[in-house]
């Protein structure tokens, strides 16, 4: 495992780490897109369908189940946790989600690195992965105090895909017969959809304001 | 499989 991949995972972790801290320590998930951790928790469903038939690594099995547990815990609290729930901004978190799924799972059919059930589910989650941060990002837009644990929060998972580019072109150079067009198009895609958030996000640290998406 | 080893990515 290279350094660029290990980041990534760490500010993947670290991202998960927020914002449980949020949920969690301050009881709030205001301005969170509930919309866009229920994608979450299925692409990780979809993703680690073979957690328990083939082993990688302790590494990877111990991420998987953290990034399972995670995200399905957050939607819980987000859904039914007495007090959390009330500080979820529903009028505004108004993407219509499900309009994401069926696509991705049609595209997954047709672009696929095999056509078994495992492979299917796989590039559906990749696709849906790559789409599923569209609600928060939208959110966010409509937020008006945008407040630092879920700047940072969205921050660690943009720079999370930046480093698994690095990682990929990494890889490219020093593994052979790394080709993976499929990851590779749906991750750049997915990044690219960070690049206005990014832009805002640095220009508010730099300018020491508060952050705020122009709608 | 090409992807094979692709998939210990998270």
């Amino acid at each position: 495992m290279n350094a660029f991949r290990l980041a990534g995972d760490m500010t993947h972790l670290l991202s998960v780490v927020v914002l449980l801290l949020k949920i969690h320590t301050i009881k709030s998930c205001a301005g969170i897109s509930l919309k866009t951790q229920e994608l979450y928790a299925l692409v990780f469903a979809a993703r680690y369908l073979d957690l328990f038939i083939h082993f990688i690594s302790l590494y990877n099995t111990v991420m998987k189940l953290v990034f399972l547990a995670s995200s399905f815990s957050i939607v819980w609290y987000m859904r039914r946790h007495k007090i959390v729930r009330r500080t979820y901004d529903k009028d505004h978190d108004t993407f219509r989600h499900h309009f994401l799924v069926l696509p991705c799972l049609a595209l997954a059919l047709l672009i696929n690195e095999r056509f078994t059930f495992r492979e299917v589910m796989w590039a559906f989650s990749i696709y849906l992965e790559a789409v599923a941060i569209l609600p928060q990002l939208v959110l966010l837009q409509r937020t008006r105090n945008i407040d630092n644990l879920t700047g940072q929060y969205v921050f660690f998972l943009g720079a999370y895909r930046v480093l698994y580019i690095l990682n990929w072109i990494y890889r490219y150079f020093t593994e052979p017969h790394f080709v993976h067009w499929i990851s590779w198009v749906a991750g750049i895609v997915q990044t690219l959809l960070y690049a206005d958030f990014f832009y805002y996000y640095i220009m508010s640290w730099k300018n020491n304001v508060k952050l705020e998406l122009p709608a | 499989s090409s992807g094979t080893n692709f998939k210990d990515e998270l």
